[in-house]
């Protein structure tokens, strides 16, 4: 049974898709067998893997909508170990198209049955909204990994994801749990940043990951080279703090 | 006639928020009858003019959903001349009760009917989606004003708005134009800030704005005082940006 993890915060721009990328990199490298699977229209986490989510023809909503099998959408990619489920803006159309559906939170859950067996790990990476999107993830999830951003209104949002967690625990999906929250673009020169961790680690304890990642602009780089910061500049900063999170979060998993 | 303005994109975090509160600031500080409207459930647009979202009983949402007045739901702001229509996590409801409202994309467009002859310009902050409330904010505008964060996946995202537009003014507001562009957290320091800078400035021409509003912490500070940057410190490079952005979007509007 693999563990399965989304990557969720309805803030927007607060490192899920530059976290599920880096992580999934992290945890492949370990040597463990790991799927990402892309569930925004955006297509960030496809793209910051390298491919042009405009040149896809099947995709994750092909798989949910349209019972594609999931061997016809997987890709590879340049990580040894890391497989990708890409998603393109044909996925923008399934909150409409769902919207009558039976059991339309599930669709992601059941899909990823037949798939669970191939990997170790699987992360889900969230669009920023609470929508259907975001609560398939959830639901087919066994735990939430949150990064928050630190800054205000990221802070602010925690509550209302929290709250959204637990009405799915007790209505969905019974099992969720949150894996962690990470503490992400994380500046040391402003009073801000250290602030907004202090009050995090202080109400969520060792919810929180040790691992902090720091504001560095190759995490900002790479994606534009289509690569992991991982393959990108192993020795940056902020590559480094991802790896030390991919140690952590094996380890977490391990006490279980 | 109000010039209604929706700030949207549905990349997360790009600064639509810290655009929408202190654009509005620096419009009204100019003299100018101005009202913000919140459509986004995280309301950070409310606790960024210093009102706690989860206190208010009346907000836009129950204008929208409950037929509450205008006058029952729009509070005063610190800054003269600045109206809010709050929102809070009700608003999230809105996507599934909204599903079978006949004209649901409109009710933003024939509320503010009334309300427009009060103001001369009305701002909407967006949520980072394109789903019903930015729809809804999209038919109710006349033009977009689109932040764009200086950094990849933000420049990528671009195109997939754009067509989200033309569609929207093909289907549901023919008169719906663009504002203008606003380029975002700009670091004169790196170079993707640069490269992406250029390529925006070289696609978009004179639909960029001439101020470009720069990295500041001052911008991301100022919401936990619950005040906008020109009220917070108005000698930073944040509100000085903001400043001349706003007399920027006032000339552009009476060239008409
Ligand atoms: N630690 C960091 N340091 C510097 N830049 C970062 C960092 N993490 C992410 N970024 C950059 O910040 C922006 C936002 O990050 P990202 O897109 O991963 O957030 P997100 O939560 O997935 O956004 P969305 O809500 O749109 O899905 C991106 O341009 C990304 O490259
Ligand atoms: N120019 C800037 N310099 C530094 N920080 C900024 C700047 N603009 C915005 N911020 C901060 O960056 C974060 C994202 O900005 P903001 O919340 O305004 O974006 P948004 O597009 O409204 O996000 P969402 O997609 O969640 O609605 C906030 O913490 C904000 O305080
Ligand atoms: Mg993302
Ligand atoms: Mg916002």
């Amino acid at each position: 049974m693999a563990k399965i993890v989304a990557v969720a915060n309805q803030k927007g721009g607060v490192g899920k898709t530059t976290t599920s990328v880096n992580l999934a990199t992290g945890v492949a490298l370990q040597g463990k067998r790991v799927l990402l699977v892309d569930m925004d229209p955006q297509g960030n986490a496809t793209s910051g893997l390298g491919l042009d989510p405009r040149t896809l023809q099947t995709t994750v909503y092909n798989c949910l909508i349209n019972y594609v099998k999931f061997d016809d959408a997987v890709k590879n990619t340049e990580v040894s170990g890391l497989s990708l489920l890409p998603a393109n803006a044909d996925l923008a159309g399934a909150e409409i198209e769902l919207v009558n559906v039976e059991e339309r939170e599930k669709l992601l859950r059941h899909f990823l049955k037949d798939v669970e067996p191939l990997f170790d790990i699987i992360f889900i990476d969230c669009p920023p909204a609470l929508g259907i999107l975001t609560v398939n993830a959830l639901v087919a999830a066994r735990s939430v990994l949150i990064p928050v951003q630190c800054e205000y209104y990221a802070m602010e949002g925690l509550s209302r994801l929290i709250g959204s967690i637990d009405r799915i625990q007790q209505s969905l999906n019974p099992g969720l749990t949150i894996e962690g929250i990470v503490l992400t673009m994380y500046d040391a020169r402003n009073t801000l940043a250290r602030q907004v961790t202090d009050q995090v680690r202080g109400h969520f304890k060792e919810l929180v990951y040790q691992s902090t990642i720091p504001r560095n602009v190759t995490l900002a780089e790479a994606p534009s080279y289509g690569r992991p910061v991982l393959l990108y500049n192993v020795a940056s900063a902020g590559a480094q703090a991802y790896l030390s999170l991919a140690k952590e979060f094996i380890s977490h998993g391990e006490k279980g």
